[in-house]
């Protein structure tokens, strides 16, 4: 495991404690997209089936079923325990829209056409588009609390380190995992305007909005 | 490629 590997994975998961952390401490999920949410979750379900099947490492163990435990738990804070805060108006996206071409692509390109193999195929094209009922909600209300700009920028993070990562693996290993790369770069790209925001913005001290 | 599917990244 390279150092990209491992700071991708650090920044992945810290992003996913700065939501669950500032949702706990306010009590309120206004500005999170819930669909987001659910869409990660399911992400996470659907990649991590292999814990049934073969077993990596215990790291690879242990991130996934933390993984899979912070995305229910923030599921569940939001449609639960603190839905009254949630801000569902504004969360609009139409999944279908999504989960549609993704279930029809993993069909269609995959490695194997078995259902462990397919459900993996749509976890990754779907994590690559899973964001964008979040960033439609920002774009929708036109701001975004300033933590949750820092979930956003982690979460970005980890996908354009894992782009480092696959690059030193195809140098080192001469690996490359072609579905997994194209979708990254995909994914990367959507936080690319969120990027220049916050460093426009919020890392001069001022809260994300737009005009 | 992928000799035997094992994806060990998350």
């Amino acid at each position: 495991m390279n150092v990209f590997r491992i700071l991708g994975d650090l920044s992945h998961l810290l992003a996913m404690i700065l939501l669950l952390g500032k949702i706990w401490r306010s009590k309120c999920c206004a500005g999170i997209s819930g669909k987001s949410q659910i869409l990660f979750a399911l992400v996470f379900t659907t990649r991590y089936l292999d814990l049934f099947t073969n077993f990596i490492s215990i790291y690879n163990t242990v991130m996934k079923v933390v993984f899979l435990l912070c995305a229910y738990v923030t599921v569940y804070m939001i449609y639960g325990k603190f839905r009254k805060t949630f801000d569902s108006e504004n969360d609009t996206f139409r999944l279908e829209f999504l989960l549609v071409p993704v279930i029809g692509l993993s069909f269609l390109e995959n490695y194997n056409f078995t259902p462990l193999e397919i459900l993996w195929t749509f976890s990754i094209y779907l994590e690559s588009v899973a964001i964008l009922p979040q960033l439609f909600m920002i774009s929708k209300t036109g701001e975004a609390e300033t933590i949750t700009t820092h979930y956003l920028f982690f979460l970005g993070l980890y996908r354009a380190l894992y782009l480092a990562n696959w690059i030193r693996r195809y140098q080192t290993e001469n690996f490359y995992d072609q579905i997994a790369v194209v979708s990254g770069v995909v994914q990367t790209i959507f936080y690319c305007d969120f990027f220049y925001l916050y460093v426009t913005k919020v890392l001069k001290g001022k809260k994300l909005s737009l005009p | 490629e992928l000799d035997d599917l094992e994806k060990d990244e998350l």
